[in-house]
């Protein structure tokens, strides 16, 4: 564990009990795109599924049972708590795009052949494109609450520490993961717009309106 | 098991 890996779970986790309580205490998921939303759920399920299979601490099991958790109350509250406010006439990215190249990926480039295995890899890939949709519905209405990017920053911020992160197990442990860090970087180039965007704009406090 | 510690993080 180093600092770029703590802040980067610590920015993960921020970002999930931002939109948590965005959508509960405002009673409505508008600007959210659900199909993101159930892609994180399946991200993390598919990852996950070695918390019965292998342990690797105190810290590591608590974090993934708190992400699923936290991933399937976002996608119950969009789509049956407060499916009323739910925007889907704006969420309208074809999910499948991603999903469907993404498995066949996972079955070519893979550390292991192996069902488990093939798993993980198809949740690290998905993981890298995953907010796609959101990113399409808040370019499709040319706006986005401050809350709503200020999730996105910390979401798109956690997987640029995790690059950190990568660089120094690299040099400190020799460990790499070629299949998660070239993930990675792709996930976090995605990002590279809105950030140009957030420091722009949210930080001198404007609200994030695109251009029509 | 090199494979293990593979995936320590989330």
């Amino acid at each position: 564990m180093n600092i770029f890996r703590l802040t980067g779970d610590l920015s993960h986790l921020a970002a999930i009990i931002i939109l948590l309580l965005k959508i509960w205490k405002s009673r409505s998921c508008a600007g959210i795109s659900g199909k993101s939303q159930i892609l994180f759920a399946i991200v993390f399920t598919a990852r996950y599924l070695d918390l019965l299979t292998s342990f690797i601490s105190v810290y590591n099991t608590s974090m993934k049972v708190i992400y699923i958790g936290c991933a399937y109350a976002t996608v119950y509250l969009i789509y049956a708590k407060f499916r009323a406010t739910y925007d889907g006439n704006h969420d309208s990215f074809r999910v499948e795009f991603l999903v469907v190249p993404v498995g066949g990926l996972a079955v070519l480039i893979n550390h292991t052949f192996s069902p488990l295995e093939i798993l993980w890899t198809f949740s690290i890939y998905l993981e890298s494109v995953a907010i796609l949709p959101q990113l399409f519905m808040i370019s499709k209405t040319g706006e986005a609450e401050t809350i709503t990017t200020h999730y996105l920053f910390c979401l798109g911020m956690y997987r640029t520490l995790y690059l950190f992160n990568w660089v120094w197990r690299f040099y400190f442990e020799g460990f790499f993961d070629m299949i998660a860090i070239v993930a990675g970087l792709v996930q976090t180039v995605l990002y590279c717009d809105f950030f140009y965007l957030y420091v722009t704009k949210v930080l001198k406090g404007k609200k994030l309106s695109l251009p029509a | 098991w090199r494979r293990r510690s593979l995936h320590d993080e989330l």
